[in-house]
């Protein structure tokens, strides 16, 4: 038997918009300290994985390690039925061919079953190493978000560059070309929101290209954290994180474009 | 030009 509850359900909506357009469907992999998923585009750029922690939830039962097979598009369908502050309580039975989604008012005024038919989906797991490294920057989500949707209007590729003092994003087009540059907020600052300011940890200087389309697919969590975390090195993925307070992170891996 | 590039390569399937 798996059970577990969130008392923002709104924030499971959430996680599950920021994945549908990337992934079709994928599996929920439930186990004793949380659920996983991890998923590909269908043209294998880019990989998206999510880790809850068993922590974030109200209540979170998890007898026996159980695969929930779930298409995005048909589990949102469902949510949206949910209210934006209802409570959301997922089972499951060991063995079950399906699902069952409850949404819970505030004052337990209304109540809503849902039951939501699951998939066998045969799908490669990827093992993701743990790596060091060369850049990683912190900034404002909603700021990364704006850069993205506003430099794909120009051009298709970003080239994104980090030095000590700031990350600089460029595009190019048939219009003509452009970059914007942030610079590391200042360490003394104390004044003001932590998750407003520029950090750059840098190890060696970075300069990689990304499809852009796939960059703004991605801002679509920005509703889950203020914050966004950008990890890049040579000829490797860029890591794209989004945390949750305590209920885990949703990443993004993109591969780099090269030159032919 | 520039190509990109497939994840799989990166990562080894488990």
């Amino acid at each position: 038997m798996f059970e577990c509850a969130l008392i923002q359900g709104e924030l499971f909506r959430k996680l599950i918009a920021s994945v549908q357009d990337l992934v079709q469907d994928g599996n929920f992999m439930c186990d004793a300290n949380g659920i996983s998923l991890q998923g590909m585009d269908s043209s294998h750029v880019a990989l998206v994985a999510l880790a809850l922690k068993k922590e974030g939830f109200v209540e979170y039962r998890c007898d026996r390690d159980v695969t929930l097979g779930i298409n995005f598009a048909n589990l949102a369908k469902m949510l949206k039925c949910m209210g934006a502050k209802d409570r959301l309580s997922i089972r499951a039975q060991d063995e079950g061919d399906s699902a069952s989604f409850v949404f819970e008012s505030e004052d337990s005024s209304r109540v809503s079953n849902f039951e939501l038919k699951l998939m066998q989906i045969d799908q490669e797991q990827l093992g993701v190493p743990e790596t060091q490294y060369k850049a990683v920057i912190r900034m404002p989500s909603s700021e990364f978000q704006r850069i993205c949707k506003d430099l794909s209007a120009i051009g298709d590729t970003v080239s994104i560059s980090v030095t000590k003092e700031a990350v600089k994003f460029s595009v190019g087009g048939d219009i003509g070309s452009g970059d914007m540059s942030l610079r590391q907020s200042e360490s003394g600052d104390v004044d003001g929101d932590d998750s407003e300011k520029v950090m750059i940890e840098l190890e060696e200087p970075v300069q990689q290209n990304f499809a852009l389309r796939y960059l703004n697919n991605f801002t679509k969590a920005t509703a889950l954290s203020k914050t966004v975390t950008l990890s890049l090195g040579t000829d490797m993925p860029l890591v794209t994180e989004y945390k949750m307070d305590n209920l885990g992170s949703i990443r993004y891996y993109l591969a780099p474009k090269i030159d032919e | 030009h520039i190509f990109q590039i497939n994840i799989v390569l990166f990562f080894s399937t488990k």
